[in-house]
């Protein structure tokens, strides 16, 4: 995180704000709660405490104007910048601006969730400057979340508490869920949810994030949803099958096929309808083999095979994955397949192993593949 | 025998870079149409958002960061004047 620096914040708990005007995009109804839950955002782990004015100057003024407005920084029409907020101070400051050529909604995922703006540019009327860390909500650009599911991320919650410290008068019988923190390739405990190949590349999944390998190597991390916003978090699985150029992500029981950023028609579907017996309930990683256009399905230490060609079962399986795999032990995680060998994740160790000499050729650790 | 076309930004892309650095990483107007100073500035402000952003630092604009830059974002800058 970062702040405005020069001490950019309010010399006291509590402040007024003011809805100035509203957006056509949503009943005004709408806007208001909105609006109040998105200061609750940070009300909730500072002491904090907001109070709505309706006239007269308020701490935090809420607008929404297009083009020029009143300020030097006229906006830019439909996408690019979506709102701004002024840092702490008297006049201006602490104002939150919004561009109301864009389409803000309260749900859907068309559009952009004034929730979500709002929250993050309050961050900046409370005195947070923008954060690298791609989890984080004062990150600069914009990511779908589900609202319903919000909790403010931990690398927010020590921005803001920085600045003004905790809420000290939380219920300790209702604990607030604790903020997700942004996993780090460079944790060597780190055992990650998923792997695949895509389009050439490589990518990690881990909680609500993905790592894809760069041209030049390195590991650039983003929420799963900033690419496919219908896409879940937390996967079981995933696996990309070349021959139909579609990657697939399990959870649970359901599948979703990802063509390029598009969800497939149709789906997400239920897990047996990738041909695996009802039993299965939950597989723990996933691998197609381009070279015998098998699909690998692993259930901790087991496997079954679908022969992609024919549309079965192979017969004979589940078996153990040290049958198959000789050498290899432990339950699978995570699997794909890169350059003709097999890597079978295990925890954060990750076997090579070669189908070809039918062995393991090196035990590796995650940051072999996934650079720090 | 040439290596194929050199990959140019298309016109448009020129204007959203500049205007993008300007917003968000305080590039400023160097003297002079193509000064040396010019382009090593351009190249610092790119290599500085490529940073923030985790990307990969080259200086130069590429497909990655380019679509960076054009993904729905706040206002407020990075790099405040």
């Amino acid at each position: 995180y970062t702040t405005f620096g020069e001490g950019l914040k309010w010399p006291k708990n509590q402040l007024t704000y003011r809805i100035v005007n509203y957006t056509p995009d949503l009943s005004q109804a709408e806007v208001d709660s909105v609006l109040g839950k998105a200061l609750q955002v940070w009300a909730r782990v500072t002491p904090l405490k907001f109070t709505r004015i309706s006239s007269g100057d308020a701490d935090i003024m809420i607008s929404f104007g297009a083009g020029s407005h009143g300020d030097y920084y006229p906006f830019d029409g439909p996408g690019g910048t979506l709102a701004h907020a002024f840092a702490p101070s008297a006049g201006i400051g602490g104002d939150a601006h919004f561009d109301e050529d864009e389409l803000f909604t309260s749900s859907s995922t068309k559009g952009y969730l004034l929730f979500l703006v709002a929250a993050h540019e309050f961050g900046h009327s409370l005195g947070l400057s923008h954060s690298s860390d791609p989890g984080a909500l004062m990150y600069p650009t914009y990511s779908y979340r589900d609202p319903n599911t919000f909790v403010l991320p931990r690398d927010d919650v020590n921005g803001i508490q920085s600045l003004y410290g905790p809420n000290t008068d939380v219920n300790p019988d209702k604990p607030a869920p604790p903020p997700p923190v942004t996993p780090d390739a460079c944790d060597p405990s780190l055992v990650l949810d998923a792997v695949s190949t895509l389009r050439g590349e490589k990518i990690f999944f881990k909680n609500s994030f993905f790592w894809r390998i760069s041209g030049s190597g390195q590991a650039e991390q983003h929420l799963i949803k900033s690419f496919w916003t219908d896409a879940p978090d937390n996967i079981d699985a995933a696996y990309e099958n070349t021959a139909q150029d579609k990657l697939y992500l399990i959870k649970d029981q359901k599948v979703w096929a990802l063509f390029g950023y598009d969800l497939v028609q149709g789906y997400p579907k239920s897990l047996s309808s990738l041909g695996l017996p009802t039993k299965v309930k939950k597989i723990s990683a996933a691998l197609y083999d381009k070279n015998t256009r098998k699909t690998l399905f692993f259930t901790d230490n087991y496997y079954y095979s679908y022969d992609e060609s024919r549309k079965v079962m192979d017969k004979g399986y589940p078996k153990l994955v040290e049958q198959g795999f000789p050498g290899v032990t432990g339950k699978i995680t995570a699997a794909f397949q890169y350059n003709g060998l097999t890597y079978l994740y295990s925890g954060n160790r990750v076997f090579e192993y070669s189908p070809t000499s039918k062995k393991v050729t090196r035990v590796l650790s995650n940051s072999y593949l996934l650079p720090c | 025998v040439h290596s194929g076309p050199i990959s140019r930004q298309a016109d448009n892309d020129d204007a959203l870079i500049q205007s993008y650095l300007k917003k968000f990483y305080n590039l400023t107007e160097q003297t002079g149409p193509h000064s040396k100073g010019r382009t090593n500035h351009m190249s610092e402000k790119i290599a500085e958002m490529q940073k923030f952003f985790g990307l990969t630092v080259t200086g130069t604009v590429d497909q990655e960061t380019l679509q960076v830059m054009k993904k729905p974002r706040c206002g407020v800058p990075e790099v405040a004047q």
